[in-house]
């Protein structure tokens, strides 16, 4: 049985910088 | 996972397209006071043990993030008919679903009681399931929270400034009862709760936050598959974020983990990070109430596809946590379509799965090589899809490609 997940942001780290008003990708950055 | 990296092409393992049944947690950054866990509330890693009936199929998971991105797209200012009707889906107590998939654990209360949350940066209020109860709960696994044992909790008046502005964050006016302010919200899968909007001290990892706001709900109903409620993590004031902006700058981050079979995390407040790159949330009016951002081109193979800025503008992009696949204008996912299907053309197409159209049998394939996708973002950010976000598989003889296009190009 597969599962899903949100795919396109799987291995991805996601930097929601709300106050600064960007969001920030980086690959790699949870290894 | 054993992929290589072939100029503009991956390279991936066939059978590493199936998620695994172990729990393989990674530990690196969770002892950072502000940390906390992510997992895939179905996965093995989920601190709840799954009763394998009640894990949902592919096709249950696709329909409701079908049904989120309706009500996603009825909010947003180019609402039409049909995404409204799609908020109306009957909820069904003690069904599964909803697409918002990772989970957190919480502590609620003084002294405090772990809850464990559906995150969301797509929803604003954090709400619990509350004792007593008054009108319903759906089961969960963890004991409901009793608002009369923690020493901390407090209801919020209905005179409030608090309670007079929440239906920024929840989209319905409050209500009184008594003299304690009534919340209601719905979700796109027409999951709701209704309950007391209250106050109390809230603890991540170690780090306790006091006098957090949040919704005691009392009428619960709907697809939480046992999950105590939900964080909300949107831009509005009244989410768990802009509460704690003084203590963590309205800065947070997360990984989800890469298989449903390993754990990612969910960090409030500054890290440092030297590879992360940033684009400006979007100042269109259209991605309101969500976190916008401006996509301004796709690369296929190293190629960008040929594809009208307006294409992008009409409707604008959001990100958010609590959907499983990301949708493109028509326009443009017919061209990264067509030049995805020209670049497989070798492999032999499968089915289509649900929403999903782009699909191959790799069955009779140790390996296969796909080419990269990228999202390139306002301030030339480019962000390449890793491989294992490019896919969804049922089994190694479907598997999808993880995109889908929007009927409408103003959806």
């Amino acid at each position: 049985l597969g599962i899903y997940g949100n795919t396109q942001q799987l291995t991805l780290q996601l930097v929601y910088d709300v106050a600064g008003g960007k969001v920030g990708f980086a690959s790699g950055g949870c290894n | 996972r054993k992929m290589a990296e072939t100029g503009h092409h991956h390279t991936v393992t066939v059978g590493s397209l199936i998620p695994s049944s172990v729990c393989s947690p990674s530990t690196i950054g969770l002892d950072e006071k502000s940390t906390l866990k992510v997992t895939h509330k179905h996965g093995p890693c989920s601190p709840h043990k799954q009763d394998k009936a009640n894990i949902p199929s592919h096709e249950d998971i696709l329909r409701l993030d079908q049904a989120r991105v309706d009500s996603i797209q009825s909010k947003m200012s180019n609402s039409n008919a049909k995404a409204k009707d799609s908020v109306t889906l009957p909820a069904q107590s003690g069904s599964i679903i909803g697409s918002a998939n990772y989970i957190v654990t919480v502590g609620m209360g003084t002294p405090k009681k772990d809850l464990t949350l559906v995150f969301d940066t797509g929803s604003d209020l954090t709400w619990i399931q509350c004792q007593p109860c008054v009108v319903a709960c759906y089961p969960q696994v963890d004991p409901i929270f009793n608002p009369s044992k923690s020493t901390t909790y407090k209801n919020i008046s209905c005179n409030s400034d608090r309670c007079k502005s929440i239906a920024s964050g929840t989209g319905n006016e409050p209500g009184c009862s008594g003299t304690t302010c009534v919340y209601g919200i719905q979700y796109g899968d027409g999951s709701f709760t209704v309950g007391f909007l209250a106050k109390d001290t809230i603890t991540l990892s170690s780090d306790k936050l006091r006098e957090i706001e949040f919704g005691c709900g009392e009428n619960n109903q709907g697809l939480f598959v046992g999950q105590a409620g939900l964080m909300g993590l949107g831009p509005d004031k009244l989410s768990i974020v802009s509460q704690t902006a003084s203590k963590y700058g309205k800065i947070f981050s997360y990984c989800l983990p890469s298989s449903s079979s390993s754990a990612g995390r969910l960090t409030f407040g500054p890290k440092s990070s030297k590879s992360v790159k940033y684009t400006r949330l979007s100042a269109n009016p259209k991605t309101k109430p969500y976190y916008g951002l401006d996509l301004r081109g796709i690369y296929v193979g190293g190629k960008k596809l040929s594809i009208s800025p307006s294409v992008f503008t009409t409707s604008g992009t959001i990100i958010d946590s609590g959907t499983v696949i990301t949708r493109l204008p028509p326009a443009a996912y017919s061209a990264l379509k067509a030049a995805f299907k020209k670049k497989l053309s070798q492999y032999p197409r499968a089915p289509a799965l649900s929403i999903l159209d782009t699909c191959y049998d790799f069955s009779k394939y140790r390996s296969v090589s796909v080419p990269k996708i990228s999202f390139f973002f306002r301030g030339s950010v480019q962000v390449r899809i890793p491989a294992i976000g490019l896919f969804v598989a049922s089994n190694t003889s479907q598997v999808c490609l993880a995109i889908a296009g929007n009927s409408s190009p103003t959806d």
